[in-house]
């Protein structure tokens, strides 16, 4: 028996939002722990890892630990039928072939609900250590989808160094090249805008664009992202969901033939 | 010219 009952609703329509396109199909796992999702793009080049912590939702109760394989974009059309200010609950049976999604309305007057087919999904599991890593750069998430945007109408890959001088995004097409570097910038009115670096050491790897721009698709869920870069590991793309865990996505580097 | 790595090659199957 499973009955998550999260009254931000909204927050489990963004995780979709940010993870349908980059994703087909994947296998959310419930325990005591929260609601979570580990899952690779089809190419195996980029990875999302979802964690909604049980203390976030407002009942949480997951009698064994059980894992759903769902399409996303099924799910994604499900979800999209609840209004933003709904709460949602995800309702399961032990051995049942489908899950329950239902909606109700903040004064209680529409409640809708809504079964969905479970899918057998073969997926590959990863152990994915604690890192150190050479850099951690914060930023407003905003800041971070502009320049992904922009770089990509000029070239496929960005080029993403941490100096003392700053973080750089470099990239070169057909028609030319950019640069854009920011500063860290703590005097800022809120947190959430400011830019943060922490070098450890300095560091420059080069990333396909198209899945950094997929990422940013997570923008709505949270004002500010971090990027962990180090020169042996993938990009770590961080966006917290607040008071209820993260969405990160990682993605291999390309590197020099 | 530059080539794409894979996730899997950085971390193990659990």
């Amino acid at each position: 028996m499973l009955e998550l009952r999260l009254v931000q609703g909204s927050l489990l329509k963004k995780v979709l939002e940010a993870t349908k396109d980059l994703v087909t199909d994947a296998n959310f796992d419930c325990s005591a722990t929260g609601f979570s999702l580990q899952a690779m793009d089809s190419s195996h080049v980029a990875l999302v890892a979802l964690l909604l912590r049980s203390e976030g939702f407002e009942h949480y109760r997951c009698d064994r630990n059980i894992s759903m394989g769902m399409n996303l974009n099924n799910m994604s059309k499900m979800l999209k039928c609840a209004g933003n200010d709904d709460i949602i609950t995800i309702k399961g049976d032990d051995g049942s072939d489908t899950v329950t999604f239902m909606f109700e309305s903040p004064n209680q007057d529409k409640i809708s609900d809504f079964e969905m087919k479970l899918m057998d999904i073969d997926s590959e599991h990863l152990g994915i250590p604690e890192a150190e890593y050479h850099a951690i750069v914060k930023m407003p998430s905003s800041e971070f989808q502009r320049i992904c945007k922009d770089l990509s109408s000029i070239g496929d890959t960005v080029v993403i160094s941490v100096t003392k001088e700053g973080v750089k995004f470099s990239t070169r097409g057909d028609i030319g090249t950019a640069n854009i570097v920011c500063r860290q910038n703590k005097t800022v009115d809120k947190p959430e805008e400011a830019t943060i670096i922490e070098m450890n050491e300095p560091v420059s790897l080069t990333f396909a664009l198209r899945y950094l721009n997929s990422f940013t698709k997570a923008t709505p869920l949270s004002e500010s992202v971090t990027v962990s870069l180090s020169s042996e590991l993938p990009v770590v793309v961080e966006y917290k969901i607040a008071d209820m865990g993260y969405i990160r996505f990682y993605l291999a580097p390309k590197i020099e033939d | 010219s530059r080539v794409q790595l894979s996730i899997t090659e950085f971390y193990r199957s659990t």
